[in-house]
């Protein structure tokens, strides 16, 4: 665990922070994509699976193999589909009023179809875990699409969209970083899938970046994009 | 150590 991995984690973590606050204190989810918060309950879903084989070896008192990593990441595994559940749920329940669905008109098979074709062709092994896994890589990487379209539509985000998006593209970036650290420092360490998908990912929020610090500079409550 | 293939991030 280094320093750009804990970074990373915390800024995930942080991104779903300010955005349910943002919900909660507006009492509205105006501008935030449902369709992409639906794709990140699909892709924790899909990639942490492995929460069952750690709680199988919890009730059956294996703990040979849990380490400290494994408490770390089963603890924000737990958080991260929690907190994504509960985002589409609160954009589903009580804030559905508020929803942008009428502008978010991103068609999810134009993602979900090649992430899925993918992860049947590359993958490091033809299991339908690791399957699922690499299909939530994929997944993840383009998963922001349908919220970039309409902030494209909306023209600009609130202050804390704004800041919620540059959380979950800068986490990415972060990943990136860590991973030449941990390419450089750890001798058999290599994952290219993670790699070229994370680099896409991080990719797609270069012009948001861009738009992000323009406004952070000029001091801006909103980010507003050319017109 | 063959394919080095980690789990081990978020």
């Amino acid at each position: 665990m280094n320093i750009f991995r804990i970074s990373a984690d915390l800024l995930h973590l942080a991104s779903f922070f300010i955005l349910i606050f943002k919900m909660k204190a507006t009492k509205s989810c105006k501008g935030i994509s449902f369709k992409t918060q639906l794709m990140y309950t699909l892709v924790f879903t899909c990639r942490y699976l492995d929460l069952f084989h750690v709680l199988g070896m919890m009730i059956t008192f294996n703990f040979a193999h849990i380490t400290g990593l494994t408490l770390y990441n089963t603890f924000m595994k737990i958080l991260f589909l929690a907190a994504s559940y509960y985002i589409v749920y609160l954009m589903r329940t009580e804030l559905k009023s508020t929803s942008d669905d009428a502008r978010d008109t991103f068609v999810l098979w134009h993602i979900l179809a090649p992430c899925a074709v993918l992860a049947l062709i590359f993958n490091a092994q033809f299991t339908i875990l690791e399957i699922l896994w690499t299909f939530s890589i994929y997944l993840e990487a383009v998963a922001v699409m349908p919220q970039l379209m309409l902030l494209i539509e909306t023209g600009e985000a609130d202050s804390l969209s704004s800041h919620y998006m540059f959380a979950v593209g800068g986490y990415r970036a972060l990943y990136l970083v860590n991973w030449v650290y941990r390419y450089a420092t750890e001798p058999y360490y290599s994952n290219w899938i993670a790699w070229i998908a994370g680099f896409v990912q991080t990719a797609l929020f270069g012009d948001f970046f861009y738009y992000y610090f323009v406004k952070i500079m000029s001091g801006d409550a909103a980010l507003k994009l050319p017109t | 150590p063959g394919v080095i293939y980690t789990h081990d991030e978020l």
